[in-house]
């Protein structure tokens, strides 16, 4: 086991693969959490481009839908801002730290935060009463669901009214935050519990781990 | 059945639902 312990030491010093130790000091993981998501990131990442350790979005798309090709509104937003550099790939640090806003020990503060970036579709720093109803509208285009417009301007407005307190047309953070407040389940799926117990879905960790926790 | 449009949203999206990226190994 001596040559596999030191062939996969050799094999992690490669470009853009960053200390767990460090990732675990800045995240919600343990080491040895962040060595099995970096098992994990390593099949994501070879599943169409062979290019080392970057995820490309056509790589994620097929993880999320085992379709490379499906066009999705989350899964773009998602992948964009997962994407913290904002050069059309995701790397293994920006895959932890963005994974680790879904562990269930993160902040509240965080998922609720990571939501509205989320929402903020064209990124103004508000969710647009536009972007509420083109969100609605994409998943019902998805879905078997036919709603006509009128009723969707209906389910719009109703929130609106609810969330945007200041009566502006827009959902600023302190908005978004007081509505959460009201409706904890939007965050509902900011939660991984799979995050929980990764070391035990990826277990390969234990054969090449440097640090115990 | 959803209190609002967001209740909706965070229901239906698969796009958010990252669990698949576990079940994909």
């Amino acid at each position: 086991n001596c040559f596999s312990l030191m062939s996969s030491r050799v094999g992690r010093r490669r470009l853009g693969y960053e200390d767990p130790t460090i990732l675990a000091s800045e995240t919600a993981f343990t080491v040895n959490e962040v060595e099995a998501l970096y098992d994990l990131f390593k099949k994501l990442c070879s599943s169409i481009i062979k290019d080392g350790l970057l995820l490309h979005k056509e790589e994620f798309q097929l993880a999320l839908f085992q379709s490379s090709s499906k066009q999705n509104l989350f899964a773009d937003r998602v992948f964009d801002l997962f994407d913290i550099k904002r050069n059309g790939v995701i790397e293994f640090g920006e895959f932890v730290r963005s994974l680790s806003i879904f562990h269930p020990n993160a902040s509240e503060a965080e998922k609720i935060s990571f939501a509205f970036r989320l929402y903020d579709l064209r990124q103004t720093g508000y969710i647009e009463r536009d972007e509420v109803k083109e969100m609605v509208s994409a998943l019902l285009s998805e879905s078997d669901l036919e709603l006509s417009d009128d009723v969707i301007e209906s389910i719009v407005d109703k929130t609106m009214v609810e969330a945007d307190l200041k009566g502006d047309g827009k959902i600023d953070q302190e908005e978004w935050k007081e509505f959460v407040a009201k409706h904890p389940s939007l965050i509902k799926n900011m939660t991984l519990p799979y995050l929980k117990d990764i070391t035990i879905q990826f277990p390969s960790f234990v054969l090449n781990t440097e640090v115990q926790d | 059945k959803f209190l609002n449009a967001f209740e909706f949203i965070s229901s239906m999206s698969s796009g958010f639902d990252l669990s698949n990226l576990f079940e994909s190994k």
